[in-house]
């Protein structure tokens, strides 16, 4: 889904 | 050594429920401060962070934090064999291979315990910020549910519009569109049947159909969800976890990364 965001563009890694 | 005993045993089965269809394994971390669960799903596009507090349990003995790696359907198999009234208590050794479940009956007549393989996870753990969300709806677990369900005919995304007349959820797809429309509750008898909008500005927000029905599986836990939006950050849905009484036993949230509308 190429509409379909990541949680990395949000979220770092601690 | 780590020991936990939940009376009513049955709110773990539920929360076991919440996350197993959507993550295959994780850690469960546990502490003085209870038992916790970070983890994204396969896609890293949702995430879910439970939390079980220590003073939730009716015995709780961490001596050292440790982490449980667990094989989550696993797990929910061997939880699908304790009855909804049995007491449910979660044992690992330090430093253990294997964690031990024990169901007992109300009444002490049957015992059962489990013990169930540990696994090494090298879990990614997300640093999620603090946020004032510019819309905060609650709404009864039941309704969000039959939305997501009833919405899922039509497409694979809905848009949720709030504002400070209620909220509006759409879906369209080839076969037509479909909008729900709830106003905020004037006055309510009962607050499990209210919906309530705290909105600091206006947001529409597009997302996956397919999660949200994920996250709908938590609906069991608790007769109200929350859902907290902002523009351009994830979607935060929360189901507290109650017990009989109504006392605050922890939570399960789920994050969404919102769609790119086209």
């Amino acid at each position: 889904d190429n509409n379909q965001t990541r949680l990395s563009k949000f979220f770092k890694s601690d | 050594m780590f020991e936990a005993r939940l009376v009513e045993g049955s709110l773990l089965k539920k929360v076991m429920e919440s996350i197993k269809d959507l993550l295959n394994e994780a850690s469960w971390d546990c502490s003085g401060n209870g038992m916790c669960l970070q983890a994204m799903d396969s896609s890293h596009v949702a995430l879910v962070s439970l939390m079980l507090k220590s003073d939730g349990f009716e015995n709780y003995r961490c001596d050292r934090s440790i982490s449980l790696g667990i094989n989550l359907a696993s797990m929910s198999k061997i939880l699908k064999c304790a009855s909804n009234d049995d007491i449910i208590t979660i044992r690992a050794e330090d430093d253990a291979d294997a964690i031990t479940f024990m169901f007992e009956s109300p009444k002490q007549d049957r015992v059962s315990d489990y013990e169930m393989k540990l696994m090494n996870l090298d879990t990614e753990h997300l640093g999620i910020p603090d946020t004032e969300y510019a819309c905060v709806i609650k709404m009864p677990s039941g309704e969000f549910s039959r939305i997501c369900r009833d919405l899922s005919v039509l497409g694979d995304s809905v848009i949720i519009c709030c504002t400070k007349d209620g909220v509006r959820f759409s879906a369209k797809g080839d076969l037509g569109n479909g909008n729900i429309k709830l106003a905020q509750s004037a006055n309510v008898d009962k607050e499990e049947e209210a919906v309530v909008v705290d909105m600091r500005e206006a947001v529409t927000l597009t997302f996956s159909l397919r999660y949200l029905n994920f996250f709908t599986k938590a609906a069991p836990l608790s007769s109200q969800v929350s859902l907290s939006m902002s523009e351009d950050v994830p979607l935060m849905v929360e189901y507290k976890i109650n017990d009989k009484e109504g006392d605050s036993k922890g939570y399960v949230r789920y994050y969404l990364a919102p769609k790119i509308e086209d």
